[in-house]
């Protein structure tokens, strides 16, 4: 299975037009590897993207450089993948006796 | 189907088993049809909810088109057994019910789905292959025949967001335009999506109002004024180009462009702190809000007749 260990979602969040811009730069930079699960919108409109690890400390001094606000919204998204599959074979071990 | 789990994610052979006892359970209510095919040859299956009635109006759900939004396929199967639940016992689904028919679908992209479950947790697209291309998969919600192919949607294969070579090419949507066109009486086409708490009408592609865009606002409204009612959880609402962002070739613009006005497309919970990755314990609060939403809409489609 795909391994998302140490990726991060990050929730950005644009202040003006040219920030909105910015983050869309950041969309074309293929090697980066990046997945919006929320796009780029309206300022005020928060943009989330799951960044690799790889990635990360790239994407966070863009944002840092450019002045544009963000939080981590998910820490360590295998770590929820993980919790996820355990809910799920809890569930199918209790079915299965 | 009073035993199988709602709290709790399925793979989509679960999904179809349920699907299946759901049709034995209540054969005088429920069947279920193949409309097509997957890329993959899996069968893409629709349940309809009939009380009898030759080709009478009806209403679409679809969950599931983007794979990895997992609580809108759970919430699916709780629409499911919840329409057979109410069905005799809730006055205004007993009306619709006797009135109209309900189409829905659960697993709108069943390779994609299958690929959560295999390979892939956030899988988003179908799983065609592109010619010339190492990259795989079409955006299902970029693919439909309205604004294809403008700003809004990728070119690029490798994007999340690609349109595909042409509008149509994926059999997922495909399947879904032949039966719409073929059935001709379909009033409300409700596509569900998540998350980030949103109830838009058409359009994404243009910035040009439709012509019904003020009660399509009054609607959304009311839709989510009776969502909120049961947690507090808040929706925003809006055309989906002023509330999110440009998006061309998306599913309910053209259901709106074939002349079903009460197109709607829903993005469920969270607000931030999930997204995909939606703890199974809130698939039934999930589901249960949303439900109180759809039954407006319905309510207004089955009293509007137009």
């Amino acid at each position: 299975k795909e391994d998302f260990v140490g990726h991060q979602v990050l929730r950005i969040s644009a202040a003006d037009e040219a920030q909105v811009q910015k983050v869309t730069e950041l969309e074309d930079l293929e090697h980066l590897k990046l997945d919006f699960w929320r796009g780029p919108a309206q300022p005020g409109s928060p943009i989330d993207v799951r960044v690799p690890f790889s990635s990360t400390q790239a994407v966070k001094v863009f944002l840092e450089t450019h002045g544009i606000e963000y939080t981590i919204m998910i820490d360590d998204v295998q770590s929820l993948l993980d919790e996820e599959q355990e809910q799920i074979f809890a569930f199918q071990a209790r079915a299965g006796t | 189907t009073d035993t199988f789990n709602y709290a709790t994610y399925h793979t989509l052979e679960e999904i179809y088993g349920f699907m299946d006892m759901l049709v034995a359970e209540h054969p005088q209510l429920v069947s279920k049809f193949q409309i097509g095919s997957t890329y993959e040859g899996r069968p893409i299956y629709v349940l309809k909810f009939s009380t009898g009635g030759n080709n009478r109006p009806a209403i679409w759900i679809d969950t599931g088109i983007h794979s990895r939004e997992w609580v809108t396929q759970a919430s699916g199967i709780w629409f499911a057994k919840k329409i057979t639940q109410d069905y005799g016992q809730d006055t205004s689904l007993t009306t619709i019910l006797d009135n109209m028919d309900i189409f829905l679908e659960i697993v709108t992209n069943p390779d994609g789905f299958a690929f959560t479950h295999s390979k892939n947790r956030l899988w988003r697209k179908t799983r065609s292959i592109t010619a010339g291309s190492a990259c795989i998969g079409v955006d299902p919600n970029r693919n439909w025949d309205a604004g294809f192919g403008k700003a809004g949607a990728s070119n690029n294969p490798c994007s999340e967001t690609y349109h595909g070579k042409f509008a149509n090419s994926e059999t997922e949507v495909k399947s879904i335009v032949d039966f719409v066109k073929s059935h001709g009486n379909i009033k409300a086409f409700i596509s569900i999506h998540s998350y980030s708490q949103l109830l838009l009408y058409p359009y994404g592609y243009t910035t040009e109002q439709t012509p019904d865009h003020n009660e399509l606002d009054q609607l959304a409204k009311d839709a989510v004024t009776a969502l909120s009612s049961l947690y507090g959880t808040k929706f925003k609402y809006g055309s989906i180009i002023k509330a999110i962002y440009r998006a061309s070739g998306g599913t309910i613009d053209w259901t709106y462009n074939q002349g079903i006005k009460y197109s709607y497309t829903f993005e469920l919970r969270d607000t931030g702190r999930y997204g995909f990755l939606l703890p199974a314990s809130q698939i039934i609060p999930t589901a249960q809000e949303t439900w109180l939403a759809l039954k407006t809409i319905m309510e207004y489609t089955l009293n509007h007749p137009y």
